[in-house]
């Protein structure tokens, strides 16, 4: 996958942090911290279609080329997160105990186009 | 969507920066919230001393890893990535109800949202015992319930342990924790006995790191599937 910078404009992650201190959840939520809520955006133009990250074959390459040459029939494929993982809390509930879970799927390591 | 854009898929103009970072921040919010199945934020807690908070959790993994030793593979270890279903780890601390000079109710209390939509794999009680004298004392744990036919308590099991030196005694409440998750009110109580020379069963200050406490493990309960035919 590809990290987004100031001028990306290819599907790739963008990292986005919550600070729970920020927001005012430091008091009910122990750890961690805070919450990275990273997202995918950027262009899937046809020729990127099912590419998570950067070409790495000739055989990707190839199959690119064709896309890039039928672009103009085809519309392009969507930005999406190819990799996540659990965010871990550990958080009082409303009767002050002490919950410790795991959340699947809420925190995106990488994106790719579908 | 690029500055000055608009958003391809849902039409909506690119938004400043500022306000971008609020909406994200209040998807944040509504994300976790969602995910731990809480209307809001709980309020402000009244969390427990640290020495009891750091006791407890020092005989969580205790137990943890002498349960994962006798039975590898049998229980599921709740820190495991992937098991697909969430899972939770639900630390309870004992409210101290009526007491006599040698018997003493303890009350623990569970969150609807935990409860309604969670199976128990496990819960286990956790009783500190100081300095019981010599030679093995009676002590006898009963677990109550409400009455269905009245405001009094009955009793679902009782369990007499022979204490013969201070320490921990843990007591399987498993059974009693489901049949609470089914009920309206989600309070386990538990009457403590113990010898007439011994006085309260209770340490006398709160805040001590042997307060008693329950531990549960949980699991989301596996969706209702739809089987196409």
């Amino acid at each position: 996958g590809v990290d987004c910078s100031a001028d990306s404009r290819m599907c790739c992650r963008q990292e986005f942090f919550v600070d729970f201190k920020e927001i005012g959840w430091e008091d009910w939520i122990i750890q961690p911290e805070g919450y990275h809520m990273n997202y995918c955006a950027g262009l899937c133009p046809l020729h990127m279609a099912g590419v998570p990250g950067l070409a790495a074959s000739f055989h990707t390459a190839v199959l690119n080329r064709i896309k890039a040459a039928s672009a103009a029939a085809a519309v392009d494929s969507c930005c999406v997160p190819t990799q996540r993982r659990p965010l871990s809390l550990l958080y009082y509930d409303r009767d002050s105990n002490i919950v410790k879970t795991d959340i699947p799927d809420m925190i995106v390591d990488s994106c790719g186009c579908t | 969507a690029a500055k000055g854009a608009w958003c391809p898929a849902c039409g909506v103009a690119a938004l400043a920066p500022g306000s971008q970072r609020d909406a994200l921040l209040a998807l944040a919010k509504q994300s976790i919230l969602a995910k731990l199945r809480l209307p809001a934020r709980p309020s402000v807690p009244h969390p427990p001393s640290r020495g009891a908070l750091l006791t407890a959790l020092r005989r969580m993994r205790a137990q943890r890893s002498d349960t994962a030793a006798a039975t590898p593979g049998m229980l599921r270890d709740p820190a495991q990535p992937g098991m697909g279903l969430q899972q939770y780890e639900i630390l309870s601390f004992a409210e101290s109800g009526s007491s006599a000079s040698h018997r003493v109710h303890l009350h623990f209390r569970f969150s609807q949202e935990v409860a309604g939509s969670t199976e128990i794999l496990q819960a286990t009680l956790y009783l500190f015992w100081a300095a019981p004298g010599p030679g093995a004392q009676p002590v006898t744990v009963r677990l109550l319930q409400p009455d269905p036919a009245g405001a009094n308590m009955t009793v679902a099991s009782e369990t007499r342990l022979e204490v013969q030196r201070s320490g921990w005694t843990t007591l399987d409440v498993g059974a009693a924790v489901r049949s609470l998750f089914g009920q309206e009110t989600l309070r386990l109580t538990v009457e403590l006995e113990v010898p007439e020379d011994w006085g309260s069963p209770l340490p006398t200050d709160h805040s001590d790191s042997h307060w008693p406490f329950v531990v549960v493990q949980a699991q989301a309960r596996t969706p209702h599937r739809v089987h196409r035919r």
